[in-house]
């Protein structure tokens, strides 16, 4: 079974064939591969009702921070992550404003020092897989410390 | 190399990166699953970057195989395609199936209960573990991303990486569609559902009227049985009606089957309604005993 709306099928069948798990390495006793286990889900505790915390902490170390959005999704939507940033207290550095690739309008930002907010306009929950040419250039902005 | 991939079936080109699959150790009696693929420009200066999925219990080797990685599976389930977009063409990428239990990674004991706190912590000796196997890695700018219930892993992953005695050249952290904040998660989708157009003026005026006090609305934890029920019904649109809620404007592929997993994962998410998450699932729209008026 695989969540609701996602087909991951084609890699199911891909990662479960016995020539595959071999050139991979794994041992031939474990159990198929699924996307997500129930047993993991099932035992899960959560700790954190908000990583606030954890975020003022990773800034005053100085860390640069993103949080994106595609802003079609709704397991975790864009404008909870957005009042999120916002609720972190910081000065904002730049205007709210559009990031653009292949000359069209492919989202928002706004900075707050070193975390910056921005959406992935018409990307769902998986932003690579949805809009890999603007999810790879968001990704080089970040890990270059670049203009969006 | 004792990890080195060096064939895939039904992979068709010649790959101009390398790559890794194995075993890192976390805890004593846990192993997770790692996929590593070089840059394909300069593994040697560009970036290290270590890709978590969230669930939580989900692989990041979705993350690998659907999302950002060198390539993908066909839908015959059978051969490989490149990806265009993928984010080895500028850095060196880690995929960790993290907890043990999820995927590939397994524990010795079977035993698969955890929490946030221990996920983090076994993320970080799986970290260690990667580098003691990669040592020349340790130099590169070091950067760590999570999706989706990776928005819990990413930062307490990175509070360990920053403060730790582990020498890591850590640059900083990114969250996509993460959960950052219960609260603002449930809050703000109710404005979501209803300003693009889920929800119609009966539910939002009665979502208003009992939720709300003096212009402030409370979604999240209200203590009006009334505004509960008719979050849940709100939220049963959104998870329950057919809409596919990873992408509100693609069709839902096939069809509407629901993951148990899933669905623990959203009553993750929904934490307070999240004991009424079944009986939504199991029903059609609203609980009978709801009226809309």
């Amino acid at each position: 079974e695989v969540p609701p709306c996602i087909n991951s099928t084609a890699q199911m069948n891909w990662l479960n064939r016995g020539d595959v798990r071999k050139a991979l390495h794994i041992p031939a006793t474990l159990p198929p591969w699924d996307l997500c286990s129930d047993d993991v889900g099932e035992q899960y505790t959560t700790l954190y009702s908000t990583v606030k915390d954890v975020y003022l902490k990773l800034i005053s170390l100085g860390l640069r921070a993103l949080v994106y959005n595609g802003d079609t999704d709704m397991a975790c939507n864009f404008l909870g992550d957005q009042w999120f940033v916002e609720d972190l207290g910081l000065e904002a550095t730049t205007k709210y404003q559009t990031w653009i690739h292949d000359d069209q309008i492919a989202g928002f930002y706004q900075q707050f020092g070193n975390i910056t907010f921005l959406t992935v306009k018409g990307a769902g929950h998986m932003v690579p897989q949805w809009a890999p040419g603007p999810a790879f250039h968001m990704f080089q902005s970040f890990i270059t410390n670049g203009y969006y | 190399a004792p990890d080195e991939v060096t064939n895939l079936p039904g992979m068709k080109f010649k790959p101009n990166y390398r790559q890794w699959s194995g075993y890192l150790q976390a805890r004593q009696g846990k192993f997770l699953h790692y996929w590593f693929v070089t840059s394909q420009r300069d593994p040697v200066k560009d970036p290290l970057v270590l890709w978590l999925n969230g669930g939580p219990g989900c692989s990041s080797l979705d993350g690998f195989l659907s999302e950002n990685g060198p390539f993908h599976v066909n839908d015959n389930g059978a051969s490989l395609y490149e990806n265009a977009f993928s984010w080895n063409k500028i850095a060196n990428v880690l995929y960790v199936e993290s907890p043990a239990g999820v995927g590939f990674s397994y524990s010795d004991d079977k035993k698969y209960a955890t929490d946030d706190d221990q996920v983090a912590d076994d993320n970080y000796k799986a970290l260690q573990s990667f580098f003691a196997k990669f040592p020349n890695f340790t130099q590169n700018e070091f950067f760590i991303f999570g999706e989706s219930y990776g928005g819990i892993y990413a930062p307490t992953l990175s509070l360990r990486v920053a403060t730790g005695a582990a020498k890591i050249n850590f640059k900083g952290f990114a969250v996509g569609n993460g959960l950052s904040s219960f609260a603002l998660n449930d809050q703000s989708l109710i404005y979501f559902g209803y300003y693009h157009g889920l929800f119609g003026e009966d539910l939002w005026r009665d979502l208003n009227i009992n939720c709300c006090e003096k212009g402030s609305c409370n979604f999240y934890n209200s203590s009006s049985d009334a505004c509960k029920t008719l979050v849940i019904v709100a939220f049963g649109i959104v998870y329950n009606s057919g809409l596919n809620e990873y992408a509100l404007y693609l069709d839902c592929e096939g069809g509407r089957r629901s993951h148990r997993g899933y669905e623990r994962t959203m009553i993750h998410l929904f934490k307070n309604c999240g004991k009424h998450m079944h009986t939504l699932k199991f029903s059609d729209g609203a609980p009978s005993s709801v009226s809309l008026g």
